[in-house]
C-alpha cells in the first residue's frame, strides 16, 4: 500500500488504492473465475472523468508559471489517458468474452495506471504548491540577510513594513501545511520551527532597535549590539532553512536519519 | 482547487468500476 504524504492526497487516493489491491488479489485467486459483468458503463464514467481531468490539468499547466509543473504534469496526464484507453479495450474484450484473461489483465493494468497517473498528477500539483510556500520563505531569508545593514529608524520601519506581511504569510501557509502532512515527525518539526520564528522575530526587531539607538547616540556597545542582532537574524534564518528542508520532504525515506 | 475536484471525480468513477469488477469474483471465493 503506498504511503501518501498529505491528508488531501491520502483521502483522494487511498480508498481506490485499497480497492485496486483487492482487485489484483481477487483476480489472482480466481484466475478461472466468474464471468466479468458488463463494465462498459463504469468504464465510460472513468473515461469522462479522465477527459475532465485532462482538461483541468491542461488549464493548470497553461496558467502556471512554474516551470517544473509545466515539465512534469503532461507525463502524468498521458499516463492517465493511456490507462483509460486500456480500460476501454478491456471493456470491449470482456463484451466479446466475459472470461477473457487478457481483458482482466488490461483491467488491472488500467486501474493501476489510473491510480498511479492521478497520484503523479496530484504530487506534481502539491510540489508546485510547496514551491510557492518555499518562495515566500526565501523572501523572508532575503529580508533577514539585510538586517545587518539597517542603521536608521526610518530603514527599520521600512524593514518591518516589508518583513511583516511576508512573515505572516509564511506563518499562515506553513501552519496550514503542517496540518496537512501525514508524517508526524515532519509536522512536528514545522510546528517547532514556526514557534521559534515567532519567538525570535520580535526579539530581532528589538535588537535592531537597540543597535540603532546606540549608533545614533554614539554610545558604547555598538559592536556587541550588532553581534546580538546578527546572531538573532542567523537563528531565524536557520529555522526558516529547516522549514524549507522539511517542506521538500515528500517521502518517508528520511525516517532512518530522523 | 479544480484539479483536486477532477481527481476526486476520477477516483469516484474508478472506485465504482473496481467495485463492479471485484463483486463478480468475490461471489466465487
Amino acid at each position: 500500500m503506498p504511503v501518501f504524504h498529505t491528508k488531501t492526497i491520502e483521502s483522494i487516493l487511498e480508498p481506490v488504492a485499497q480497492q485496486v489491491s483487492r482487485l489484483v488479489i481477487l483476480h489472482e485467486e480466481a484466475e478461472d473465475g466468474n464471468a466479468m459483468p458488463d463494465l462498459s458503463r463504469p468504464v465510460q464514467a472513468v473515461s469522462l472523468a479522465v477527459t475532465n481531468l485532462v482538461k483541468v490539468g491542461k488549464e493548470t499547466i497553461n496558467s502556471s508559471d512554474d516551470k517544473i509543473l509545466k515539465q512534469d504534469m503532461p507525463a502524468a496526464l498521458i499516463r492517465v489517458e493511456e490507462a483509460s484507453q486500456l480500460l476501454e479495450e478491456a471493456s470491449g474484450m470482456l463484451g466479446a468474452d466475459p472470461y477473457s484473461s487478457s481483458a482482466r489483465k488490461k483491467l488491472i493494468e488500467g486501474s493501476r495506471g489510473i491510480l498511479q497517473g492521478t497520484s503523479s498528477l496530484l504530487l506534481c500539483f502539491d510540489e508546485s504548491e510547496v514551491r510557492k510556500i518555499i518562495q515566500e520563505c526565501k523572501r523572508v531569508l532575503d529580508y533577514l540577510a539585510i538586517a545587518e545593514v539597517i542603521d536608521t529608524m526610518e530603514d527599520l520601519i521600512q524593514f518591518l513594513k516589508d518583513l511583516s506581511p511576508c512573515l505572516s504569510k509564511v506563518s499562515r501557509e506553513v501552519g496550514a501545511r503542517e496540518k496537512e502532512l501525514t508524517h508526524q515527525v515532519h509536522s512536528e518539526i514545522l510546528v517547532r520551527c514556526l514557534e521559534q520564528v515567532k519567538i525570535l522575530a520580535p526579539i530581532l526587531i528589538c535588537s535592531m532597535k537597540v543597535y540603532i539607538h546606540i549608533v545614533e547616540q554614539k554610545g558604547k556597545g555598538a559592536e556587541e549590539a550588532a553581534e546580538n542582532r546578527n546572531y538573532l537574524a542567523s537563528r531565524m534564518s536557520d529555522e526558516i532553512q529547516e522549514i524549507i528542508r522539511v517542506l521538500q520532504l515528500t517521502t518517508y525515506d528520511e525516517d532512518t536519519s530522523e | 482547487e479544480m484539479i483536486l475536484e477532477a481527481a476526486k471525480g476520477i477516483m469516484a468513477a474508478s472506485s465504482a468500476l473496481v467495485r463492479a469488477a471485484n463483486a463478480a469474483q468475490r461471489e466465487l471465493i
